[in-house]
């Protein structure tokens, strides 16, 4: 349940913040 | 050196010697040089000045250059050192050192302090968290209520602003990544291990003799 994640949780998901895709050719 | 100028640091502004750069960090020189074939590969991807721009970081993340994204831009950002709207390849290496699997634990909670820190100001505020959860809601399509988003916060800074000041400092923020260590989880990459095998042509465009790797 969301509501039960601290907020870090929930934006350390972000595809913005996953740098591996840079290394998908 | 004489007058001998290679074609890379002709070509790139800001090229730096790979045995330099690793020297610098925790890649090889073989690591550094693999680096560069990505770094080309990105940086020639709209406009071939041997440097990356904003556009060409989205498209290398997302495949797609239109696309805005608050987290990438503030990736971008932190990876843009001089801050000239764009990234050099001592920048890249550099930058993406933090998260080789062998930089060192307080480096990368520093760079997770400074990406979230928005505004720079050298603290966490909860209206910055706030806009990195809207953020996060668009970006994934998904709804919460107001209210849910509130909820979450004060759950966040009961647990993260120890001092109840309304915004996290580094202190603290260090003490709450100790407790919640899935929350560094993205500040290590595990390609970066493999990357002399992902982008091998490296060794064709070596210019340093008798690589060490």
């Amino acid at each position: 349940k969301p509501s039960l994640m601290n907020a870090f949780e929930l934006i350390s998901t972000s595809q913005g913040l996953n740098l591996g895709t840079l290394f998908e050719k | 050196m004489g007058c001998f100028q290679s074609k890379a640091r002709r070509q790139f502004p800001g090229y730096e010697d790979p045995v330099s750069l690793a020297s610098q960090t925790a890649f090889s020189v073989s690591e550094v040089e693999a680096l560069f074939e990505l770094f080309k590969s990105i940086s020639s991807s709209v406009v071939d000045d041997g440097l990356i721009n904003k556009e060409e970081f989205h498209l290398a993340l997302f495949k797609n250059r239109k696309r805005e994204n608050l987290f990438a831009n503030r990736i971008f950002d932190l990876f843009d050192v001089k801050q000239k709207g764009v990234i050099d390849f001592g920048d890249f290496v550099r930058a993406l050192n933090v998260f080789h699997p062998n930089a060192s634990h307080e480096d990368k909670v520093d760079f997770s302090f400074r990406l979230y820190d928005l505004d720079g100001t050298g603290f966490i505020e909860r209206k910055e968290v706030k806009q990195m959860l809207i953020a996060l809601l668009c970006e994934s399509e998904m709804r919460l209520a107001d209210e849910t988003i509130e909820i979450i916060l004060d759950k966040t800074f009961s647990e993260a602003d120890v001092n109840q000041d309304g915004k996290i400092d580094k202190l603290e923020w260090q003490d709450f990544v100790s407790r919640n260590p899935s929350l560094m989880k993205i500040m290590t990459l595990p390609y970066l291990r493999d990357i002399t095998t992902t982008f091998p042509s490296f060794v064709f465009n070596s210019e340093v003799e008798d690589i060490a790797t």
